[in-house]
């Protein structure tokens, strides 16, 4: 564990706290993406089935029962609990144009031909376009509440001290598995332009709007 | 193989 890793993870935690603090506060779902909860809900429980098998450390076994059961309330809420105020008419992403070519490339671009492998590979490239659902609805609709930047910011933040993770592992301890780097790339540009926005018009007190 | 090791993130 290094510190760029321990902040990812904690930045990750916080997001997932964020979402679900908006949410309860607010009793609304309102600019949230359901499908996009939905992908990372999926994320979790194909990255996450050795919980049970494989033993890392008694942190590691806590964050991934907090992720896996949070991502699971987030979609509870905004399906059901909180499902008036769900904006299915901007949440139109079509989610099987992510699921199949992460599935695709998971069975092609792989380290080794296993389920457990393969479902890990798939749940890599599956999170590195999983927000895309989310970004598309606030393009569609323009704006997101200040606190759903908030979450966003943290949530791209986090892959981003990955990538800082992964170079220091490089260089120290030898370590490199590419095809968590290259998604982990790819996951964090897909945030810059947000990135850009946040700091251009949230930090200085104005709400997230895009350019009409 | 290096990979293995990776299995250690969240």
């Amino acid at each position: 564990m290094n510190a760029f890793r321990l902040v990812g993870d904690l930045c990750h935690l916080a997001a997932i706290v964020l979402l679900l603090l908006k949410i309860w506060k607010s009793r609304s779902v309102a600019g949230l993406s359901g499908k996009s909860q939905i992908l990372f809900g999926l994320v979790f429980v194909t990255r996450y089935l050795d919980l049970v098998t494989n033993f890392v450390s008694p942190y590691n076994t806590i964050m991934k029962v907090f992720f896996l059961s949070s991502s699971i309330a987030t979609v509870y809420l905004i399906y059901t609990k909180f499902k008036a105020t769900y904006d299915g008419n901007h949440d139109t992403f079509r989610m099987e144009f992510l699921l199949i070519p992460c599935a695709l490339l998971a069975i092609v671009v792989n380290h080794e031909f296993s389920p457990m492998e393969i479902l890990w590979t798939f749940s890599i490239y599956l999170e590195a376009v999983a927000i895309l659902p989310q970004l598309f609805m606030i393009s569609k609709t323009g704006e997101a509440e200040t606190i759903t930047s908030h979450y966003l910011f943290a949530l791209g933040s986090y892959r981003g001290l990955y990538i800082m993770n992964w170079l220091y592992r490089y260089y120290y301890e030898n370590n490199f598995d590419v095809i968590a780097v290259v998604a982990g790339i790819v996951q964090t540009v897909l945030y810059c332009d947000f990135f850009y926005l946040y700091i251009t018009k949230v930090l200085q007190g104005k709400k997230l709007q895009l350019p009409a | 193989c290096m990979e293995k090791q990776m299995k250690d993130e969240l």
